[in-house]
């Protein structure tokens, strides 16, 4: 049984990647089996829903500008169609023989394509996401880098207009993804990563103030205050790049490495 | 999100297909 690396992919696909599972399990214990039923309408409803994902499908494709979903959902919404298809043609071949073996096998086919390619797009989906919240920590790791060249109080008041806004969304971002993990040491890596950068902040805009003044009144001491700053900015830099590290597992990476 | 409904909209669907091929060989075992 795959793991789904967040509630919400793991709240749409589980229950059916439970009930494929029995299917093939009944469908092997049973051997010749039962006639099927007519499975029309149910087979119809599965391709009305397919013919919805793709036109959603490929709205998002159009409408986002991630070169890597643009590339990567179009495959995954041809894994969709392929399966519904097979699934039309199992309920068409049922519908000729009801044990059909064959049929039966393209049905099985079928089911485990649908959950397979709606996985995979979630997962393209979900990963695109990803890469919107690394943006934005790339965006406070520059940040950040700028700091060590900040001599001016009025350079600090726009250093923290321009900082502000982007580590809060941020944090909100994070916040909110740590939430969604079903990775438990994931989701505590992030929390904690996530409280030291909210320490950190206000006590490196502190140093940067004390560097200023420092340098206003002659500079004496300036090497020490600028240390101080430029560990205290290296180590948020450090917390948001095991942010942007974790943001990036899933549960499959880690099971690889085991 | 709209994906996500889309998906959730699939789910729906082949559960009911499943469930219904399951029924005809669950009697049987």
């Amino acid at each position: 049984m795959p793991v789904f690396h967040t509630k919400t992919i793991e709240s749409i696909l589980d229950p059916v990647a439970h009930q494929v599972s029995r299917l093939v399990i009944l469908h092997e214990e049973a051997e010749d089996g039962n006639a099927m039923p007519d499975l029309s309408r149910p087979v119809q409803a599965v391709s009305l829903a397919v013919a919805n994902l793709v036109k959603v499908g490929k709205e998002t494709i159009n409408s986002s500008d991630d070169d890597i979903l643009k590339q990567d959902m179009p495959l995954s919404l041809t894994r969709v169609e392929n399966a519904s298809q097979l699934l039309e043609e199992a309920s068409a071949m049922l519908r000729g023989d009801p044990f059909s073996g064959p049929a039966r096998k393209k049905l099985i086919e079928g089911s485990r394509g649908i959950l397979q390619g709606t996985s995979s797009l979630l997962l393209c989906f979900d990963e695109s996401e990803v890469r919107k919240i690394i943006r934005e920590c790339k965006r406070v790791l520059d940040y950040l880098a700028v700091s060590e060249v900040i001599d001016t109080m009025e350079d600090l008041v726009q250093f923290l207009k321009d900082l502000s806004p982007c580590l809060s969304k941020v944090s909100r971002e994070v916040g909110a993804r740590e939430k969604e993990l079903t990775h438990q040491v994931h989701s505590e890596i992030l929390v904690r990563c996530l409280e030291q950068v909210k320490i950190l902040a206000p006590i490196l805009i502190c140093s940067m103030k004390v560097y200023i003044h420092i340098m206003e009144q002659g500079g004496k001491g300036a090497d020490e205050a600028a240390e101080n700053r430029n560990y205290l900015s290296s180590r948020m830099s450090d917390e948001i790049q095991e942010i942007i590290r974790v943001l990036q597992l899933t549960t499959y990476d880690e099971d690889t490495s085991e | 999100e709209m994906i996500l409904e889309a998906a959730r909209g699939i789910m729906a669907a082949s559960s009911a297909l499943v469930r219904a091929a399951n029924a005809a060989q669950r009697e049987l075992i």
